[in-house]
């Protein structure tokens, strides 16, 4: 009947987590020109019950916390995922030695929530 | 093994981001063409943080959707001497390659750019004040036959006259139809331009300012060097998915 509270230290809590990647690294430098890498960040964290406002939770989300909160085995908690993210450009040579602008949509994690 | 997987994965990726495969341009990062300044510049807007928030499916620098720029480089030859009728003139066949377009891409814009540099006037020149080139812009709309006049399979887009400039000077043409008619294979003959000397110059003053032609100081009147580029907006419908509400 009461609310079980899992103790649940701030770290563990669903926010942004820094990710770099680097072009080099995965062996891109000769064909993109710009940028040499970019901050991607991922979400990662727990949704616990209560589900505070900075969650940014939906309704359904509120709902899902409560039920895992009282039947943890049969119903998990809502997901950590990416809520707005933003595009990012790339500047490379494409096989023709064309020099390409390209915009990609939602490269970057700007901000997490539960859902 | 490993690296067959990892090789998967980046292909798997790459596909992801519209790329069949990952691009292997020719030549070392330092004997590569350099970037146009256009496209650093609409790299550096597109970094901005106003820019985050605008939409990267479209280019609002051409006011066109699109979510690819590409500057496809001419790769056409100076075929002077086709047009037995002027010796003088400067004929140089643009050649553009438009399967670097995926099938899946939709041709947004295609601007033809073509930049004439001109050799600064000797005073010979001043005196007689700048004279007008003319130039021509045809579309080759078939091969030509050995022995047939190139003239006849070609078909005027553009003519109109230019006087030298201490600027190197821009001349800009929509050809959006024709590069999509270019995307059909066996279809893209190119574009020709012919700069004709002012009527009445002396060929003997005309030296045709050539990559290698060092100014030539006695001469008083040269042909400019042109530049010719192809700007092409293109759209990935995969990658410019409408956000679900």
């Amino acid at each position: 009947r009461s609310a079980v509270h899992l103790p649940v230290t701030p770290s563990n809590i669903c926010k942004a987590r820094r990710l770099y990647i680097d072009f080099k690294d995965v062996g891109w430098q000769d064909w993109i020109i710009a940028p040499p890498g970019y901050m991607a960040n991922y979400c990662h964290g727990e949704c616990p019950f209560p589900l505070s406002e900075s969650l940014n939770g939906t309704n359904h989300a509120i709902l899902q916390t409560l039920v895992h909160s009282l039947d943890p085995q049969g119903t998990p908690q809502p997901c950590c995922v990416p809520i707005r993210l933003s595009p990012i450009s790339m500047l490379y040579y494409d096989n023709n030695d064309n020099v390409v602008l390209r915009h990609y949509q939602d490269m970057v994690v700007d901000e997490c929530g539960c859902r | 093994s490993d690296a067959e997987d990892r090789n998967t994965r980046e292909r798997l990726f790459l596909g992801s981001l519209g790329l069949s495969e990952r691009p292997q341009p020719a030549g070392s990062r330092h004997t590569r063409r350099p970037v146009p300044s256009e496209l650093w510049r609409m790299f550096r807007r597109s970094e901005s943080i106003q820019a985050r928030d605008s939409d990267p499916c479209t280019v609002s620098e051409y006011g066109v959707r699109g979510n690819i720029i590409r500057y496809v480089q001419d790769q056409g030859r100076l075929v002077s001497g086709w047009s037995s009728s002027c010796q003088a003139c400067l004929v140089k066949q643009l050649f553009f390659n438009v399967s670097v377009l995926q099938p899946v891409e939709l041709l947004s814009l295609a601007q033809l750019e073509i930049r004439l540099h001109w050799k600064p006037l000797r005073p010979a020149g001043l005196l007689r004040g700048p004279r007008a080139v003319s130039m021509s812009l045809s579309k080759v709309i078939r091969a030509t036959l050995r022995g047939a006049d190139p003239r006849a399979s070609r078909r005027l887009l553009l003519s109109q006259s230019l006087r030298p400039q201490l600027e190197p000077a821009a001349v800009a043409m929509d050809l959006t139809p024709l590069a999509e008619s270019w995307r059909k294979p066996g279809h893209n003959y190119g574009l020709v331009v012919e700069l004709s000397p002012p009527p009445g110059a002396d060929p003997e003053e005309l030296t045709p300012f050539l990559p290698g032609n060092a100014f030539p100081l006695e001469e008083a009147w040269t042909l400019p060097l042109m530049e010719a580029s192809l700007v092409v907006v293109s759209l990935n419908p995969h990658q410019c998915r409408s956000r679900q509400r």
